[in-house]
């Protein structure tokens, strides 16, 4: 594993355990998107259904477990929690799943690299954690207040993505035979989805001012 | 296989 690959997997785990911690301490979910959390939900469990049957490594069975365990967990407190569901912005977070859903359930049907039932799920995988992020950046334009914590988890999985670019590209010169269109693309899509975040976040951290992204 | 070098990613 090269340090690219080992950095993104750290920034997705620290996006994690930021949003955990604004969830679990602060008992707030104000300006998180739930209909995010649901589709990283789903990425994560129809990626992982190999996780009984091919065994790579102790580090990767524990980070699946760990992003396992915390979509769920974050999705069920966002939901049934008592005090963390009343910060919910049940009225701005509007975006609809099946959006998003069906494209990329019907692409992982056309392109995919084998025509398998896992190969398909895990395309699909990919395709939806390309788009899954949406309903959150609709749901900060929308949202004129943004907190650190939010605007901080948004950010680390952005920079978790562009990471795990570096990580492809330094295999890519490195492993005989490293080629993976459908990953690379899919990534990249998902990366460019942030430009426009990136854009504000440092904008706002270069001037010392509070994030906020234009309407 | 180069199946399972994509799938050693998360």
């Amino acid at each position: 594993m090269n340090i690219f690959r080992f950095a993104g997997d750290m920034t997705h785990l620290a996006s994690v355990l930021v949003l955990l911690l604004k969830i679990h301490t602060i008992k707030s979910c104000a300006g998180i998107s739930l209909k995010t959390q649901e589709l990283y939900a789903l990425v994560f469990a129809t990626r992982y259904l190999d996780l009984f049957t091919d065994y790579i490594s102790l580090y990767n069975t524990l980070m699946k477990l760990i992003f396992l365990g915390s979509s769920f967990s974050i999705v069920w407190y966002i939901r049934y929690h008592k005090i963390v569901r009343r910060s919910y912005d049940k009225d701005q977070d509007t975006f609809r799943h099946y959006f998003l859903v069906l494209p990329c359930l019907l692409l992982a049907l056309l392109i995919n690299e084998k025509f398998t039932f896992r190969e398909v799920m895990w395309t699909f995988s990919l395709y939806l954690e390309a788009v899954a992020i949406l309903p959150q950046l609709v749901l900060l334009q929308r949202t004129r207040n943004i907190d650190n914590l939010t605007g901080q988890y948004v950010f680390l999985l952005g920079a978790y993505r562009a990471l795990y670019i570096l990580n492809w590209i330094y295999r890519y010169f490195t492993e005989p035979h490293y080629v993976h269109w459908i990953t690379w693309i899919s990534g990249l899509v998902q990366t460019l989805l942030y430009a426009d975040f990136f854009y504000y976040y440092f904008q706002s951290w270069k001037n010392n001012v509070k994030l906020e992204l234009p309407a | 296989s180069q199946d399972t070098l994509a799938k050693d990613e998360l």
